[in-house]
């Protein structure tokens, strides 16, 4: 049951292009699954690239390593390389080894594998052999891993000391930022690629969890478990645990807040201990009412203790299990959250200073002041020019990352000079810019109000508001419903 | 929602996490954008894939093959201006309107819902065994004043908030229930006048309801879908 693409590493809309360029490598037809197997029984073939759409792979005689090669992006292709050429790391005694490290353990560098001196010797490269260059390589099944001759000549051989997978990167808490390539469970299994759906269907997209690193078949945490796992490529075991060493270096501080939570609230610490509708927390030492697998002592780094709100599984919020029966968790929505600490370039926002005369509402001098803005800052004539999150405005004038509907063109009276925020639209929450950022087309600045003004109208007759296309429902339904 | 019972609320959308479950409500404003609150998001840049609005059941969990559930996975968060705990959920596709999934209209800017004006909150969220917390609830609540309501609350009234008055019986939004809307009845049409907010305690009898009170940002909705 183990498919053929576990023996590579797959890069997403990726291209692999040799320079300068050869002719292209001819293509054929296939999964990537057939690809993978014709490349793993090709000697030469050491990658291959996957047209999603066309299903064409063609096969490739390198890797990123090797030279003359460089890496692109194709929104068409995905890149798979071969394990054994990516690795920094050995499985067993390391005789599949293909890497590029060519030092040995105490810094002497190899003797390249076709010369015979400093050193004569009996290994010599042959296709088959994988003894390249002067890369450390195993050719004789030594326990101690790859090594290689070394051009001192009073040191023949050394081993390279190039560590196991299990021991190359630690884990630091449960694991959930665990990164490396174990692909093998504690027991010896090997691990189901996360991007497939067999022999174990599960919900564990990597598209859909794209901060879990959810990559190839490796070990990960991406549940909260006690550490890192993997589904197994053994139809009758669904998953099992790896074995990875644990960092002797403390994990770095979380953003511990206690107040209010940031983000996530994986770094809240405080006391809020019941549900918003007023059930009481159940203890994380506690398995009743509801059972469960956050043992305090199993998530040292979660502070799980009393019954506090916490958020150990990196869920939307800090939760809890509640001490009702019928409602197993809660989340603690109502701790508040934290507020963004956003400031303008420069000196923070400071609503209280002293603002020129020329910034006073109906004042017929241009405000100046970039500290805070009068009004709906449309006078607002600062050189502030990022958003509230940081992010570089665009020039008004520009066409890119996004097509102004406002510009210099349209609005000349609105002073859209350079990239400052302004607010030409009169927009009611201030001064605002086109933003670099390709995914937010704008944003309003870190500006503040110089005071705060009524925004709220009289209330207006009820037949002075016509709507269209929405707010209809049909009342029937509401009837059937109940 | 505590105190409601089954209702049809077609604009009341459930919004989903990569596990599937409920977490937050939302209202849809227009076929491919939601309006919810900030409270339910980790940042404003948080990165949505895998999660989901679900829209077009009564139920919180329809079983697979619910002919009228539509569910439609999250492009993008857009977060509203910082004092009014906003956000916009762009949506990966529009969603298709029928006698189950309608939209709801957006107030005039500024609009100022008349006190005593009955409103509907609708949510999947805690019902305190009230009421069937399997479907979609529905409770009515009176708006209050604004005036009156910032007496009430000694004067920690915020002009973006709505508020609806407190009932003798528990009426009102509980955990599961944010983002969801206060929906009034204006012109024959449901209006998003609020936007339900997280609170220490659901459905209290001594204290008005919290909103956000939604026409002070209808022009940076506006602006958010033409941009």
């Amino acid at each position: 049951h183990r498919s053929p693409l576990n023996d590579f590493q797959r890069l997403r809309a990726t291209e692999l292009l040799p320079v300068p360029a050869e002719p292209p490598v001819p293509a054929e037809r296939g999964p990537a699954e057939l690809c993978a197997r014709r490349c793993a029984a090709s000697l030469p073939c050491r990658a291959f690239h996957h047209d999603r759409q066309s299903q064409l792979c063609q096969l490739l005689p390198w890797t990123q390593h090797s030279p003359h090669v460089r890496l692109q992006r194709n929104i068409h292709y995905d890149l798979y390389q071969k394990k054994e050429f990516l690795r920094d790391c050995i499985v067993g005694d390391g005789t599949s080894y293909r890497g590029t490290r060519d030092t040995t353990e105490r810094g002497l560098r190899c003797q390249p594998w076709r010369a015979t001196t400093p050193h004569d010797h009996r290994f010599l490269p042959s296709p088959r052999n994988g003894l390249e260059e002067n890369f450390c390589r195993n050719p004789d099944r030594d326990k101690r891993g790859p090594w290689c001759y070394t051009v001192d000549p009073n040191t023949r051989h050394q081993s390279c000391g190039i560590k196991q997978c299990e021991d190359a990167v630690c884990m630091t808490c449960n694991g959930e930022d665990y990164r490396g390539s174990v692909d093998h469970t504690e027991s010896g299994i090997e691990c189901q690629r996360w991007d497939l759906q067999h022999p174990h269907t599960h919900p564990y997209h990597p598209h859909k969890y794209p901060d879990k690193g959810l990559d190839d078949n490796y070990c990960r945490n991406p549940d909260g478990s006690e550490r890192p796992w993997c589904y197994t490529t053994d139809p009758g075991q669904e998953r099992g645990y790896c074995r990875i060493r644990l960092c002797k270096k403390r994990p770095r501080a979380l953003n511990v807040t206690t107040g209010c939570f940031r983000g996530k609230g994986e770094g809240y610490r405080g006391r809020v201990n019941v549900t918003v509708s007023g059930i009481p927390c159940q203890r994380w030492d506690a398995q009743a009412p509801h059972q469960h697998l956050f043992v305090p002592e199993k998530y040292p780094c979660k502070d799980l203790r009393e019954n506090y709100c916490r958020n150990p599984d990196g869920s939307e919020a800090p939760w809890c299990f509640t001490a009702r029966p019928t409602v197993r968790v809660a989340f603690c929505f109502h701790i508040r959250r934290c507020p963004d600490e956003l400031g303008a370039e420069g000196e923070p926002p400071a609503p209280t200073r002293g603002v020129p005369a020329g910034c006073q509402p109906g004042a017929s001098a241009p405000c100046l002041a970039s500290d805070c803005y009068h009004g709906h800052g449309e006078r607002y004539r600062g050189h502030v020019s990022k958003t509230r999150k940081g992010i570089t405005c665009q020039p008004w004038a520009a066409q890119a990352p996004h097509v102004p509907q406002i510009s210099p063109a349209t609005h000349p009276e609105a002073h859209l000079e350079e990239n400052y925020c302004r607010n030409p639209d009169n927009d009611s929450h201030g001064p605002w810019c086109y933003t670099m950022d390709p995914r937010t087309p704008f944003d309003y600045c870190a500006i503040k109000p110089c005071l705060a003004r009524p925004q709220l109208a009289p209330t207006l007759p009820a037949d002075a508001v016509a709507f269209e296309r929405c707010g209809q429902r049909d009342e029937r339904l509401q009837l059937k419903g109940r | 929602v505590v105190g409601g019972q089954p209702g049809n609320s077609p604009w009341t959308v459930s919004i989903r996490n990569r596990a599937g479950a409920h977490f937050c409500g939302g209202s849809l404003v227009r076929e491919q954008w939601v309006v919810s609150t900030r409270q339910c998001f980790a940042s404003c840049d948080a990165d949505l894939a895998g999660y989901e609005v679900q829209l077009g059941t009564l139920f919180k969990d329809p079983r697979p093959g619910d002919p009228d559930q539509q569910s439609i996975p999250i492009l993008r968060i857009v977060c509203g201006p910082s004092e009014s705990q906003l956000v916009m959920l762009k949506l990966a596709r529009p969603a298709t309107l029928n006698a189950r999934v309608a939209l709801i209209c957006l107030p005039p800017e500024r609009y100022v819902v008349p006190a005593g004006t009955v409103c509907e909150i609708a949510g999947w969220g805690e019902t305190r065994g009230t009421a069937d917390g399997s479907v979609l609830n529905v409770a009515r609540l009176p708006v209050m004043a604004h005036e009156e309501c910032n007496a009430a609350l000694r004067g920690r009234l915020r002009e973006g908030e709505l508020c609806t008055a407190p009932l003798h019986a528990g009426v009102g939004a509980c955990e599961g229930d944010y983002g969801g809307p206060l929906a009034c009845l204006t012109a024959d049409c449901w209006v998003l006048e609020g936007v339900i907010t997280p609170s220490r305690v659901c459905a209290r009898t001594d204290q008005p309801a919290l909103f956000i009170r939604v026409s002070l940002y209808v022009d940076w909705v506006h602006k958010v879908m033409r941009m």
